[in-house]
């Protein structure tokens, strides 16, 4: 995970849901540091 | 100023305003008190987003994916997945407001995510896996830490005492009559009402404002205040219906310690300082009275009235007073007492005239913060001398921590000095925010 001041980032799957469907992704996302 | 206008409603966008004028606005993260600030460096160009499609003729709401391809304060420049280099259908969003989510957002709430009707992709999922792995999104908190930064601890009928804007030099009994983002209209607890129950005297100012303390605040450092006029009823007002509660010192911010030794403010002494009256003139002034807890009265010489009642108080930490020889070192203009040519003025020899000493440097607060604002930066500010108006502004020179203001389409004697960290300035898209209504530049743009 990579930081900033407080919080991390941290790769994540998401869900996509389109018209023609769903599938995940992997994105990155920040959080609260824990 | 003549009139008061709602930004909205006379057709105020700051997108194009901003493109127009080709400038940069202010980034939320030079505003330590707004919501979000802290957040604010995981916002950048080339986040994702999930936001309201607006290029679709299907009836119910939906949503598509975004790139942030500009900031403006809370404002973002999105471009709609799909549409490439094809900078005709980017929109300006504000990232405060509800309708943009983190990716993923839609799939979590059942919504089906849409492409822009004039985009055609033969195989979405592919295209959009090549776009998004790898990408970053906004904090999936985002929403949740702004409303819980818009919590205020003060509510309607909250007592404070506040400076008595029609006699600076002394403090007044008022009551919390609304709060929006964090700003608070004040009545003051006499102030009288008018013929259709309307108050006669109000005061705006944020709560984090230097001009409002808690109740006893006053009799603690020795300041004056207005006794309460026991004959004026106010009980048909709203605020003043239910049972008051006096706000108390944690409810404000704490100020900086100054040690009030020996070797402290003392009366006669010669300083530089904000007029506040003039916001934007810095003149030559005097100590007037040393009160407890790090604060001072301070009068501006030449024009005073002579009983006191337009001095002000400063808190020995304000940005707003300044050591002896602070203009001349900065290039910024001072103002003299009348009589006294600006062009022929000089300390040494005011100094001699008067019999008086200059305060010491070191009594003064006069850290550089590093800020990041720049000359050219748009931002919302409170226009200091009626400040229930926030208005569009330019950041006009920055000198160490004070910025020089300048309300667009004004005259430059309009312009205020304000501390870099004053809690009366707003990034562009605060007002949208909070609900608070923006005055939008005046004349021709």
């Amino acid at each position: 995970a990579a930081e900033s001041s407080g919080r991390k980032w941290e790769q994540k799957q998401v869900q996509i849901k389109t018209l023609e469907g769903e599938f995940s992704v992997t994105m990155w996302a920040s959080d609260d540091k824990k | 100023r003549p009139f008061v206008q709602d930004a909205t409603l006379a057709g105020f966008d700051w997108g194009s305003y901003l493109e127009k004028s080709g400038l940069l606005a202010a980034p939320v993260s030079c505003f330590r008190h707004v919501p979000l600030c802290a957040q604010w460096e995981d916002v950048y160009v080339g986040l994702k987003v999930e936001v309201l499609n607006t290029h679709t003729a299907l009836p119910s709401k939906v949503y598509w994916i975004a790139t942030v391809v500009q900031l403006a304060g809370y404002k973002a420049l999105l471009r709609y997945e799909g549409f490439e280099d094809d900078d005709r259908h980017d929109l300006w969003c504000n990232l405060g407001t509800a309708d943009v989510h983190p990716i993923g957002w839609c799939a979590v709430n059942n919504k089906p995510l849409v492409p822009p009707q004039e985009v055609h992709q033969q195989d979405w999922k592919s295209y959009l896996m090549e776009r998004l792995v790898g990408a970053h999104t906004i904090p999936v908190d985002f929403h949740v830490k702004m409303a819980d930064s818009l919590r205020c601890p003060f509510r309607q009928g909250v007592r404070v005492e506040v400076v008595d804007r029609s006699q600076v030099s002394r403090t007044r009994l008022a009551v919390v009559d609304t709060v929006i983002g964090g700003r608070l209209r004040l009545l003051y607890e006499d102030a009288g009402l008018g013929p259709s129950g309307e108050v006669l005297s109000d005061f705006w100012c944020h709560m984090q404002s230097p001009l409002v303390h808690h109740v006893g605040w006053s009799e603690t450092v020795d300041h004056s205040i207005k006794e309460t006029d026991t004959n004026v009823n106010m009980g048909s007002h709203p605020a003043f219906r239910r049972v008051h509660q006096n706000s108390v010192p944690d409810q404000f911010k704490k100020l900086r310690t100054v040690y009030m030794g020996a070797t402290f403010f003392k009366e006669g002494m010669k300083i530089e300082a904000i007029d506040p009256l003039n916001l934007g003139n810095i003149c030559v002034a005097s100590v007037r009275k040393v009160l407890l807890d790090g604060y001072i009265m301070v009068g501006i010489d030449g024009v005073e009235i002579g009983d006191g009642s337009d001095w002000f108080c400063y808190h020995a930490s304000s940005h707003a007073i300044l050591p002896v020889g602070y203009c001349e070192n900065n290039d910024i203009p001072l103002t003299v007492p009348p009589g006294y040519d600006q062009a022929t003025f000089t300390w040494p020899v005011y100094l001699e005239e008067t019999g008086a000493v200059a305060a010491p440097q070191r009594l003064f607060n006069t850290d550089d913060v590093g800020h990041g604002f720049t000359s050219g930066m748009k931002l919302e500010a409170v226009d200091l001398m009626e400040p229930r108006l926030v208005c569009v502004a330019t950041v006009r020179r920055c000198v160490g921590r004070l910025l020089l203001l300048h309300f667009d389409g004004w005259e430059p004697e309009f312009d205020q000095w304000v501390d870099c960290q004053s809690p009366e300035i707003y990034p562009v898209g605060w007002c949208e925010i909070t609900g608070y209504q923006l005055q939008p530049p005046i004349g021709p743009e």
